[in-house]
């Protein structure tokens, strides 16, 4: 299990909740109208860059080497 | 001159390693015991053997640094970066730098010095990150029980590429 730093979870909370808007379950999927999906999305596509962003805060607030890869 | 031209490992199989400093939060016999069963660690599988020393040059040293502390990599403070080590064929041969800022303990809570200064010291003995979530070169930290810890396949093929499997005649 890792063990992020108490600090850390909000972010992953945000990484989280950012992302369950998008990958919803099967259960909750038939609950959306087709115009909520429509605009889930439209959101998805024009928060593309944001998505990227995000994912890098998430990946540099995980602890984690300062190696980078492929370094000498 | 103890590292192989060309090739990424050291060309000797004893090495000494040096605890230059010591985290606020540990005893220096935890940490002493934490770099010992690191070393440890790499030492069992493979021919290598590692002798501390005290005082003077070792190949290993192994210090605790906050912020920027001119080797170019700056740490950031508690969380985030952990660690680096340098590769033996790079400028600061053997050099293991540890974040001062973090948390560091001998067990579960913070980050358990083993566990990174394993990752670390498999960098100073020519390890590059493993995409293999299993592999303790993965370059996140993930907390694993060390009284019950054993590098994954992937580990030992590796570190044996560069040093060879250990001889029934290096088993004490």
């Amino acid at each position: 299990v890792p063990v992020p730093p108490a600090a850390d979870h909000k972010g992953w909370d945000f990484v989280e909740g950012y992302f369950h808007q998008f990958f919803l379950t099967k259960k909750e999927s038939p609950l959306l109208t087709q115009e909520t999906q429509t605009q889930l999305l439209q959101q998805f596509h024009r928060n593309g860059t944001d998505l990227l962003d995000m994912q890098m805060h998430a990946l540099l607030h995980q602890p984690h080497c300062g190696v980078p890869d492929g370094s000498d | 001159t103890s590292i192989s031209p060309g090739r990424c490992k050291w060309n000797k199989h004893t090495l000494t390693y040096r605890i230059i400093n010591y985290p606020h939060d540990m005893k220096p016999s935890a940490v002493k015991d934490s770099i010992y069963n690191a070393v440890s660690i790499w030492s069992n599988v493979t021919p290598l053997i590692f002798q501390q020393v005290q005082n003077g040059d070792a190949d290993i040293k192994v210090s605790f640094w906050q912020w920027a502390h001119e080797d170019g990599w700056p740490f950031d403070g508690p969380g985030g970066i952990l660690g680096h080590a340098f590769l033996p064929n790079s400028g600061n041969p053997g050099v293991v730098h540890f974040d001062k800022n973090e948390h560091w303990s001998a067990s579960d809570t913070g980050y358990n010095l083993f566990l990174v200064a394993t990752h670390e010291i498999g960098h100073s003995l020519g390890l590059q990150h493993s995409g293999n979530q299993s592999s303790i070169m993965y370059p996140t930290y993930w907390y694993h029980d060390p009284r019950t810890f054993q590098l994954s396949a992937d580990d030992i093929q590796r570190i044996q590429h560069l040093y060879g499997e250990k001889c029934s005649s290096d088993i004490p």
